[in-house]
């Protein structure tokens, strides 16, 4: 592993931390003045009742708003533009997606089991449309379970950074340069969970949070698969192109 | 291929 000052463990969580900020499509407080309203019952029963492609039309819409402030967030990590083009695509295919899941904590209420959307929270019940209950269920069980780690802004930025610098996604081509990137990026983590004097367990339940995303990623693509089967023309000329890109 | 996200890697951080 690579020996780093102090210093620059310091350094970095600053610029990680700095890049998260900027790039968390919410602030912190815009979510405190963000009315924890709850959607009515009215208005849980219009989206169940939209048709199954115009629900699935409507959240690749909004993942895809998330996405490309995920790439916003990979462009300012210290290295990251270093690297080749084409690990810089591959990263950001398999882990864009994994940070919009990790980030989702930010705008969760536990407490509701409800996830901020379009406007107002929503819980499980709105997204019935889509078909795919069992995936939305483990989505919510997720930033529930993120939520209970009650990790920091600093921490938060350093998990994203850590999740979307893995060194063992397939087609890397310069994968020794991206496992520096993300061993440095571990050590930041460590460093600022120990000056947070946060308890030992933390590090090991956000390694358990890095398999439980790739399986809610996974699944993801299975369930688009599955849809694209079924309504192709509605994909083809409906959904973002991003979104296309990244997941066709 | 990945047209999309090779320019919005190439924009210019705002």
């Amino acid at each position: 592993s690579p020996t780093v000052s102090l210093a620059e463990l310091d350094h970095l969580v600053q610029i990680i931390s700095k890049s998260h900020l900027e790039t968390c499509q919410y602030l912190r407080e815009e979510l405190q003045q963000m009315s924890r309203q709850n959607f009515q019952q009215d208005e849980v029963e219009s989206y169940q009742s939209k048709p199954r492609e115009a629900m699935w039309q409507l959240c690749a819409v909004k993942i895809t708003e998330a996405i490309q402030y995920v790439v916003e967030f990979a462009k300012r990590i210290d290295g990251f533009m270093d690297l080749c083009q084409n690990d810089q695509i591959v990263l950001l295919k398999a882990g864009s997606l994994e940070v919009v899941f990790v980030r989702m904590c930010r705008v969760f209420d536990s407490q509701s089991n409800s996830v901020y959307f379009d406007g107002k929270f929503a819980g499980p019940d709105v997204f019935k449309g889509l078909g795919c209950d069992d995936l939305i269920s483990s989505v919510f069980d997720f930033a529930k379970s993120m939520c209970s780690l009650h990790l920091t802004e600093d921490e938060l930025a350093l998990f994203s950074a850590f999740v979307l610098l893995s060194a063992d996604r397939s087609w890397l081509q310069e994968k020794l340069q991206v496992e520096k990137l993300q061993q440095k990026t571990q050590l930041a983590l460590q460093h600022v969970l120990q000056k947070n004097q946060r308890e030992h367990g933390v590090l090991s339940k956000l390694r358990c949070k890095v398999s439980a995303l790739r399986s809610l990623c996974s699944r993801h693509t299975e369930k688009l698969s599955a849809f694209r089967a079924v309504y192709p023309d509605i994909v083809q000329t409906h959904f973002p192109p991003l979104y296309k890109e990244l997941f066709g | 291929k990945h047209k999309i996200l090779h320019q919005l890697l190439q924009n210019s951080t705002s």
